[in-house]
Formats: C-alpha cells, structure tokens, sequence
C-alpha cells in the first residue's frame, strides 16, 4: 500500500528533525514519489534513498529522484508560502510536485533541466500525478529565457543539482530565498540563503550532501594537475592551479608526520574542518591517487573522497588520520595528523597542523559558518 | 573571513568565534 509506506517515511523524516513544519509534512503525505519512480518497486520509492533514472554512458548517475530526507531539509530551508513563484534548477518531477503543494493553486512553479529526456519523463510523471500545471522546460539554466523570472523576482529558487556557482542570484527577489548544494573546492554544502541588499545571507544550519554535477555552460573545471610518473592529481577546483611538476621527487622518500592532538570520533563528521582549511590556506588542492600505482602515498585518500592537501613549492602537506583508540562508543577514535613531502615537507605540515589546531580551538564547537554572496559586480 | 571567486560571485565564508 503506498500511502502506507508513505505515511511510515514522513514518520522517520519527522522523528529525525528532517521536517520541522507541518506544511512540509502535509506535503510530504500527500505527494505519491512511488508514481515519479516508476522504474522501481512502491517500497523502493519509499526508501529514504536516491533512485537514479539516467546514467551517462560510462556509468555514473546524471539525473536522480533526490533522497527524502534531503528533499525535506531544503524544502524547509525554501520557507516556501501559497502564491510563491518558484524555479526549481535539475528536473526530477518529485521536487517540483512538492513545491507546487506548497505554493498551491496561487502559486507558479517552474522546473529546469538541460537533458530533453529528463524533462520529458518530468512532464510525463507530473501530469500522471495531476501536477501539469508545474511549467517545465527544456534549457541550460546559466542561460535562462527572461520570462522565467516573475516581475519583481522570484520568491524562492531551488537548485537540485550540484553547482560551483549562483548565477541566480540576480533573478531573486530581495527578501527571497535561494537553496543550493554548492561546491567550495569539491565540498558541497547545500546551503539555505535570503536575499538582502543584493547578497545571499545564509541563515539555514549547512548541509554535506552530493547531487548529480551540473551539465552545460555551468559545469565546473576541476583544474586537476597531475604529478608526473606518480599517479597523483591534484585538484584546484577554486583557487588558482599552481605547478606540480617539481613535487615528483618529493614522493621519492617516507613523508615526515606532524601530528595535531585533535581527535574525531570513527562516525563523527569533520566536514567543518575540511571547508576551513579550503578557504584558510592558499595553495590548497585536493589530492587522489591511482588505486594500483606505486604513488608513495601513505594512506591514500579513498577513491571517491580526495584528501585535503597544500602545495608549497617543491613540497606538500596533506591531512590524514590515525587509529589511536576505541573510542567511548567503540567506533574508534582518529587523530588528525598532517604528512608533509619533500624538502620542506615538515614545515608546510607544521602550518597545515597548526590550522587544524586553530580550528579546534576557535571554531569546531561555535555555530556553523554564515556565508554570504554578493554578485561579482557588486 | 575566507573569500572564494567564481565566475558570477563572490562568496565569503566567516566562521563564528565559541
């Protein structure tokens, strides 16, 4: 039954905090995902998990009915009110349903996704579950038609899809919102903002989350360097790319460790830390390796999760961690510990460690970071 | 205050003091 099965996902959502309004959970009831997945069984669509529906051709997911527990977490964060003008950024159908709930029969909402088959399906689905009045349209949203912004500006703009940048940030309407996962070199946040005096004002706690990357005129340059005859590339996704072709030798001999004294829990995220060290350290880049090749890497960053590094000169640092314990919870306990290469390896692991000490200290128990974004004209 | 440059923004990040 799936308004059973329904029912029994909101109640999770409700009892883990993702749903603080009773406007989203009416919504969340009321809206059927099992008739957005068709692909799936019912009690898949009600799993809260990500159900993908297209791949590119060498495997990996470019468009996804987003997790409920996330869908939930960014449509509080929207503040969405009946009569809001909408735009929904990445067209999955689900998301754009649930903002037409809230916004009601006075509202308007308009999807967006690049890939004509994914706004096919989306018009598709969403006249099967009686929402055809969602607009839906077919374009590269760094490059949007003018009437897709009301007069006045939109009141809300929800960006499903992971972005480097906010190019939206115009279109806006002062005092209006926008929730985005944004990317600060490779760490995505999805982030809750009000418009005020032409600048985005987070006021919404960050979330860690990943959606499928954005595609077209807005898709990110890695800036990915790599070091020769070692199978270690380097990412400057923000910042400037420095070379690194003179830190191959660096790699030629045992790195020296400095460790930190700060310690995290094996389950405990220390995603602050990560977005800290990329805004305080220049030269910073994430580093991966070939999983096969003899890199001289110790403890090599896990595929899919590139570690945090800095280059300074013909040297690196880059922030790892140890086993030092069980921990409370016998999960373990991880000291953080910086691994410095080459010539002045040690010292530039001694700066690294002495900003994850600072962080410690300053920052890791005080209220999330407060972002603000001004257009670059401003 | 940690500032990033993108191509149509500027984002700056400040991290509250416990």
């Amino acid at each position: 039954d799936p308004s059973a099965l329904r029912n029994r996902l909101v109640d999770q959502l409700l009892a883990a905090g993702h749903i603080r309004t009773a406007a989203v959970e009416a919504t969340l009831r009321r809206v059927p995902r099992h008739v957005f997945a068709p692909e799936v069984p019912v009690r898949t669509a009600y799993a809260d998990d990500i159900i993908p529906t297209r791949h590119t051709p060498d495997g990996r997911i470019s468009s996804s009915v987003s997790a409920p527990w996330l869908l939930a977490a960014m449509l509080e964060a929207a503040r969405l009110r009946p009569g809001h003008r909408v735009l929904e950024i990445g067209s999955g159908g689900y998301n754009a349903a649930l903002i037409a709930e809230l916004v009601g029969p006075t509202g308007q909402v308009t999807t967006v996704d690049i890939d004509p088959d994914v706004t096919d399906r989306a018009t598709r689905l969403l006249a099967a579950a009686g929402y055809d009045h969602v607009r839906v349209l077919t374009a590269d949203a760094e490059h949007l038609p003018a009437d897709v912004v009301p007069e006045g500006g939109l009141d809300a703009a929800i960006v499903t899809v992971d972005t480097w940048d906010l190019p939206w940030i115009t279109m806006v309407a002062e005092g209006g919102r926008l929730v985005a996962p944004l990317r600060l070199h490779q760490y995505v946040w999805s982030i809750g903002f009000t418009k005020r005096d032409g600048a985005l004002i987070s006021d919404e706690p960050l979330t860690v989350c990943g959606f499928v990357p954005m595609q077209g005129a807005g898709a990110w340059d890695p800036n990915l360097r790599t070091i020769p005859g070692r199978g270690i590339r380097l990412a400057f996704e923000d910042g400037t790319p420095m070379p690194v072709d003179q830190l191959a030798p660096a790699f030629d001999k045992a790195p020296s460790t400095v460790r930190t004294n700060v310690t995290v829990g094996g389950e405990e995220p220390f995603d602050s830390l990560t977005l800290y060290l990329a805004g305080a350290l220049p030269g910073f880049c994430r580093l991966s390796v070939d999983q096969d090749g003899h890199n001289g890497v110790i403890s090599p960053p896990p595929p899919h999760w590139p570690g945090a590094a800095i280059v300074r000169g013909t040297s690196l640092a880059r922030l790892a961690h140890e086993r030092i314990g069980d921990g409370d919870h016998g999960k373990g306990e991880h000291e953080f510990v910086i691994h410095g290469y080459g010539p002045a390896g040690h010292l530039a692991a001694t700066e690294m460690a002495e900003h994850v000490q600072h962080w410690q200290h300053n920052h890791r128990a005080a209220p999330c970071p407060r972002i603000t974004v001004q257009p670059k004209d401003a | 205050l940690h500032v990033f440059h993108k191509k149509y923004t500027r984002i700056k990040i400040d991290w509250p003091v416990v």
